[in-house]
């Protein structure tokens, strides 16, 4: 496995990205 | 219209994907629980277009070497590239499992009659750790042509990493887990090796009473 993986959290991704969609 | 607001290149759209299992309830009937679920949508043009994501962000979430997710992006084209972050639906009961089936059913769509070839990558820590090729003709439907993979039986892996992934008491560690898992979908022309639509899928599992809920982004380089 790779040792150095920088977390997603620290990933320039959306805000999106770790908004949970609440649609029923 | 679908192009920029769903998984969509000039060639090929996606029109549903699911995984799910069936579990036996008496001989006729069965509960369906779906795992992941990108349903049936008809976006118009006042719809707004997909987020995106910078690729090289999740680069090494994929296999990078030789026919890995870079050189396939320098290949082209760059409008069938598309990231899913997918909150997978875990709550099913998966005890006495003997008689239940996992499976993966997809569909798509074109305007051109051709055969379609779907590789798809499971990989941890960025590593492929087994791949499913599948192949599927067109039908001609409703003017255009559809091409459907239907119940895709769930490959042992798959099966055993949900199993694992179920046993786990919190949310957090499965989640923890789930960074670094990532599946690889490419779907080429098989003739012509043309990229139709690559789909990087990544997940974390869901805290919603609705179930499996999915974003999608399209994937560029700026």
């Amino acid at each position: 496995s790779k040792q150095e993986q920088v977390p997603m959290r620290k990933r320039q991704l959306p805000a999106s990205f770790w908004e949970e969609p609440r649609l029923a | 219209p679908w192009q920029g607001r769903s998984i969509a290149s000039s060639k090929l759209r996606m029109l549903e994907f699911s995984a799910f299992l069936e579990q036996p309830q008496d001989p006729e009937t069965f509960n369906k629980h779906l795992f992941v679920h990108i349903a049936q949508s008809n976006p118009t043009f006042s719809d707004p277009y997909l987020e995106a994501v910078d690729i090289r962000q999740i680069y090494d979430k994929f296999p990078e070497k030789k026919g890995g997710m870079k050189e396939l992006f320098e290949k082209g084209p760059p409008n069938a590239f598309f990231l899913v972050k997918f909150w997978a639906d875990l709550s099913a009961n998966l005890q006495d499992d003997s008689s239940f089936f996992y499976g993966v059913s997809s569909q798509y769509e074109s305007s051109e009659n051709m055969i379609i070839t779907s590789s798809t990558k499971v990989c941890s820590f960025g590593k492929q750790v087994v791949e499913k090729v599948e192949t599927e003709y067109a039908r001609f439907e409703n003017g255009r042509y559809v091409f459907r993979i239907h119940r895709s039986p769930l490959c042992e892996y798959m099966i055993n990493f949900i199993h694992k992934l179920k046993h786990l008491p919190e949310k957090y560690m499965m989640n923890s887990v789930l960074e670094n898992f990532t599946i690889l979908q490419v779907v080429t022309n098989r003739d012509t090796l043309e990229t139709l639509l690559c789909i990087a899928y990544v997940f974390e599992v869901s805290t919603s009473e609705h179930g499996a809920q999915h974003h999608i982004y399209r994937l560029v380089k700026d």
